[in-house]
């Protein structure tokens, strides 16, 4: 029996095989089948070019095209890999095999770290602290004072900066995660565990060749 | 919790941009 995602896939730029990604991802063939079936919707709902542009992955995530946020910006310049402004379906079975529930922790904190270190600098400072929280605010509505926001701030970097530099290494991240657990839930992704029973048809109309 | 006693790191976590588990939302 013939593979309609090899067929289809094939011409998609940024195509990979499945069997590649598996063996790099923790991911087993049928789920990246699977996650391809996610990627196509994803990439073909503004333009239909097999590739997930900016406003696609807005429109998914926060049903808007428009809505600008800070973190999503983030994280799609983390999943875009080679930073050619577009995730193709490598970079999003690569950066999704992260969320899974068997990826090494140590994975998942590296890349909350990278997330948070918005200038890229190798560390978080503490103006991207502040800056993060502010965004948050303006996306909740929460409205807290400046006191308040440099109060949460001040107290936040000097418990997690130990080393008392001005700034938080990976190092520092991996104690202070290890200390408040909870930061790293939104780095895990139940669905990915059963991703194969959220976008069946693939599955279910092909076979995998060897 | 309310945000008085999360840590910035909390607040941030709690971002709509950050829950991509809406990426699988059909």
């Amino acid at each position: 029996m013939g593979c309609l995602y090899s067929k289809n896939a094939r011409n998609v730029p940024g195509y990979e095989e499945p069997t590649v990604l598996a063996a790099e991802t923790p991911f087993t063939v049928d789920e990246v089948q699977a996650l391809y079936e996610l990627f196509k919707k994803i990439s073909s709902s503004i333009i239909d070019d097999g590739l997930i542009h900016k406003e696609e992955f807005q429109l998914a995530l926060f049903r808007n095209r428009n809505r600008r946020n800070l973190f999503a910006d983030r994280v799609f310049d983390l999943f875009d890999l080679k930073r050619n402004g577009v995730i193709e379906f490598g970079e999003f079975v690569r950066s999704l095999g992260v969320f899974h529930p068997n990826a090494p922790m140590a994975d998942k904190i590296a890349f909350a770290f990278r997330l948070y270190d918005l200038r890229h600098t190798g560390y978080i400072e503490r103006e991207e602290l502040k800056e993060m929280v502010l965004a948050l605010l303006h996306e909740s509505d929460l409205v807290l004072s400046d006191d308040v926001v440099e109060m949460i701030v001040d107290k936040t970097f000097k418990d997690a900066d130990t080393k008392g530099d001005g700034r938080i290494d990976q190092e520092e991240w991996k104690e202070f995660v290890s200390r408040y657990p909870s930061l790293m839930k939104n780095m895990t992704l139940p669905y990915l565990k059963d991703i194969t029973l959220a976008f069946p048809s693939f599955v279910l109309s092909s076979e995998v060749e060897d | 919790t309310t945000p008085l006693t999360m840590n910035a790191f909390e607040l941030i976590s709690t971002s709509q941009g950050l829950n991509l588990s809406s990426l699988f939302e059909k």
